[in-house]
């Protein structure tokens, strides 16, 4: 086998144009990784303003990008995520690729007017994404 | 794929049942239709509207309200924690019908007496009554001596619909008068937990009082113009404040999360009991975990 050693080493290891960190990014960070995004809304858009006297201002975040294919150790991911990966790229492409999605929430409180006319004060849980994982 | 084909027909048929409308899926098991029963955000993506049309609630109410607000939580809406964790809801109602007024009697020091209702409609059943207070708020002076002995003397009566209005012994409450000067708003509450609770506990669903106050000076404030008897105006009717424990899985349970916080280990465990685990198996378990972690 060592013409074949040689025949690798003489091979270059990466492109000449691109250069080393340029070249392990690629397999490291993906490009637009799973992270959690702002969306700054207010419920006049809504028209909910005439019965949600407070916030004024709600941001319930949402989680968006790719999810690298090692996620086990990232994002809390459990072993399953990358199970799921490796079915999707070597067995059977129908399976899907594990989601970016909400891991945690942190909850809202609203001040809202009844149609009687009554006032109330409500905390809700689960209202707003405050940590993203691959599932 | 053929169980979940089948879950799929199953699913399919469930959808196309005529009368079942998306939301009414969210119902409570006993079939009506409480309004606070469903999350508003659910009754609001279901049914389209911003809501359905509101009456305007009363401007000093809501003013308090806000004040409320933003003592309980951020400008974004985040619950502070400065509070006690055992209410997640606070509803206020002002009096929808005020009878008759018997007249005030200045040389005892008693304020006239006011007759209210209020219609507790939008408290749902998995709402459990902690606290409540009557609420009167002023916006200007008021025209009690910054120290007063005031006794209340509450009256609750019958629903409307009996024939009797059957007048329950007057249930009579000392409080001091120690107004909370805030800025140029002045409140003070009575608390009416009491005579209220068996009322909530039976879902009643108005609740029909009369109030009337009865003011003398504070001796040790106050001796040289004892005998002098002094005029009690109060502002219009009180508002009724309720503070609620939301049992609802979508109500926000601090004192649930507070515990899971201080103890995550045990939460784990305590959900896995010995029975999930028999010994044997558990201690594989660690060590493949342990294994997995290396």
């Amino acid at each position: 086998g060592q013409e074949t050693v040689s025949l690798a080493l003489n091979k270059p290891l990466v492109p000449a144009s691109l250069n080393l960190s340029e070249y392990f990014k690629q397999f490291l960070f993906p490009q637009h990784e799973c992270e959690l995004h702002d969306y700054r809304l207010s419920f006049s858009q809504l028209k909910w303003d005439n019965w949600i006297v407070a916030p004024h201002r709600y941001n319930p975040r949402y989680c968006k990008g790719d999810c690298p294919r090692a996620v086990g150790h990232r994002y809390g991911s459990p072993v399953h995520t990358m199970v799921q990966n490796i079915i999707h790229e070597k067995l059977d492409s129908s399976v899907p690729r594990p989601s970016c999605v909400p891991a945690k929430y942190s909850p809202l409180s609203v001040l809202t007017i009844e149609p009687d006319g009554s006032i109330a004060y409500k905390e809700y849980e689960d209202m707003i994404a405050t940590k993203c994982t691959c599932r | 794929t053929q169980a979940s084909r089948g879950e799929t027909q199953i699913a399919a048929g469930a959808e196309l049942e005529p009368e079942a409308e998306p939301w009414s899926l969210l119902q409570p098991l006993d079939g009506r239709d409480r309004p606070g029963f469903l999350s508003p955000f659910f009754k609001v993506l279901y049914d389209g509207r911003g809501g359905t049309p509101r009456l305007q609630p009363d401007s000093r109410a809501l003013r308090y309200m806000k004040r409320l607000y933003k003592a309980y939580a951020t400008k974004e809406g985040i619950p502070k924690s400065n509070r006690s964790p055992l209410y997640n809801t606070v509803r206020l109602f002002t009096s929808c019908a005020q009878h008759k007024q018997a007249p005030g009697d200045p040389a005892t020091g008693s304020a006239p007496s006011v007759d209210l209702l209020f219609n507790l409609d939008h408290v749902t059943a998995v709402e459990n009554l902690l606290k409540s207070v009557l609420l009167y708020t002023f916006s200007n002076s008021i025209s009690f001596p910054s120290a007063a002995q005031c006794v209340c003397t509450l009256v609750i009566k019958q629903p409307e619909f009996s024939s009797r209005t059957l007048q329950r012994a007057p249930s009579s409450y000392t409080f001091n008068t120690e107004f909370e000067f805030k800025k140029k708003y002045k409140w003070f509450e009575v608390d009416v937990t009491t005579p209220l609770r068996p009322l909530m506990a039976s879902h009643q669903r108005s609740i029909h009082m009369s109030v009337n106050f009865t003011c003398t000076r504070d001796q040790r404030q106050d001796p040289p113009a004892q005998d002098r008897p002094f005029n009690v105006t109060l502002p219009g009717p009180p508002s009724l404040l309720l503070y609620l424990n939301d049992t609802s899985a979508q109500a926000y349970h601090r004192w649930y999360s507070l515990r899971n916080q201080r103890r995550p280990s045990l939460s784990t465990d305590h959900n896995r009991g010995p029975s999930a685990c028999p010994k044997g198996e558990g201690s594989a378990e660690g060590v493949r975990s342990s294994r997995h972690r290396r």
